[in-house]
């Protein structure tokens, strides 16, 4: 992808399109407040200020020069409606529009929306998963079934070789990385502190798990609950 | 863990105390307006109207006794953080703060905070890092320098085994999921779509990839590109 429009300028925009400034892609930043567009006009590329609700001032952006969009509006939810509604009919190759409500994401999914990004909702889920699971240091959600969880490797799997342990097997997960750590030395704090010295991804068959280490396994969530000690 | 508080009902609030009471988790979810603790008290559990600013009123909530809590006020940051440090003072297990900026998210680093979830910039930077990605169905971040992504397979994987491809040594990455798709049957349509047959996590070294296939590749996220056509 090349060239991206984002349109308003709060939070989730304003890093969405930093984030893809910064990367090399060329980015035209909208936004309907004057003060927000010369605010970031030198961090950007390209910003302008227009409201992207009116469907002329949207189509003279040329709109199907655009490899993708992205309507980061959050409190407006008729101005995000209409907006994506001209983007599609001014026929946007990619669209992603940002819901702020679930009734704003079933809306958005009725007018033919296939990216939708709800912020609010889905760190809350990823943030919910993440302190339910025990031990674990950090947590993706692959999907309903499958979970990537970093963990304090068992005992039992100590100074032995992955091929050894045949996790896949016995545990039905896949360990998809392993974090080295060692103990932090400083005698004055009475709780252990540890030190990441290497991080190994998508580890080799003769990568050895010693003391300390965490790993970060792969699979069904019932089975990575076997692996916790 | 087992109890939980979460303090602040908007959005984000509200989806993690939901999803941590349907997980099971015993979960006090406060927040100060009287009309949406109301709102939601048939459907959290345990609902609670109260100043949490109040070091009072949050003591009275016997804060010791939980295994967790979060800061989910947005707006105000005032009171998230003043919320903040009450909790610190009065021991908590477990502490993760929502930040609704970087400067807010300093103030929570500077004040102990471990745990801090940034809702709209962690989305963000996803959503930017998905656009870039040419030809991928879906992304996650692992680290800096590590992804997950979801790509076609390339022709000339078809009809090999994941044994035979040795991916990891000639690619540098690792296959942790195949999913099978075949041509939805409609003749009607002038644009391909697919059916998702079957998806299977954490594959073994016999499983053969075939022509439609989707794999989800962890990688370097320079090795992987190499594997996109
Ligand atoms: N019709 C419009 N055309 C262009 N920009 C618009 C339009 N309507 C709203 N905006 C802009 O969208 C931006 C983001 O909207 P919003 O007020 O939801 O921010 P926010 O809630 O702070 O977002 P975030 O949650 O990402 O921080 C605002 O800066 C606003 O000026
Ligand atoms: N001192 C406080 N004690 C308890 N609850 C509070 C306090 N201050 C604010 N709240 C509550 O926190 C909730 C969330 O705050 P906020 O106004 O930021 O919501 P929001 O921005 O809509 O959140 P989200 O982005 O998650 O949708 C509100 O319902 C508010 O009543």
């Amino acid at each position: 992808m090349q060239r991206c429009i984002v349109i308003g300028l709060g939070n989730f925009g304003y890093t969405t399109a930093l984030t893809l400034y910064q990367a090399g892609i060329d980015v035209i930043a909208v936004d309907s407040q004057k003060d927000i567009v010369s605010y970031y006009k030198d961090e950007l590329g390209v910003t302008i200020c227009c409201d992207a609700s009116n469907k002329e001032q949207l189509e003279s952006l040329q709109i199907n020069n655009f490899d993708a969009a992205v309507v980061a509006i959050g409190q407006n939810m008729t101005a995000s409606i209409l907006i994506t509604m001209h983007l599609q009919d001014l026929k946007i190759k990619r669209l992603i529009t940002r819901a702020i409500s679930t009734d704003h994401a079933k809306i958005l999914e009725k007018i033919g929306v296939d990216e939708i990004i709800y912020p609010e909702q889905d760190t809350a889920i990823k943030t919910a998963n993440k302190l339910m699971m025990k031990n674990i240091t950090d947590y993706l959600h692959i999907s309903d079934e499958y979970s990537i969880i970093e963990i304090p490797a068992p005992e039992e799997f100590f100074n032995k070789k992955l091929a050894e342990l045949a996790i896949p097997k016995t545990y039905n997960c896949q360990v998809i990385g392993i974090k080295y750590r060692s103990i932090a030395p400083d005698d004055q704090k009475d709780e252990k502190e540890f030190i990441i010295e290497q991080t190994i991804i998508a580890p080799n068959a003769n990568d050895i798990i010693r003391k300390n280490c965490l790993i970060i396994v792969l699979g069904k969530t019932e089975d990575i609950s076997r692996l916790q000690t």
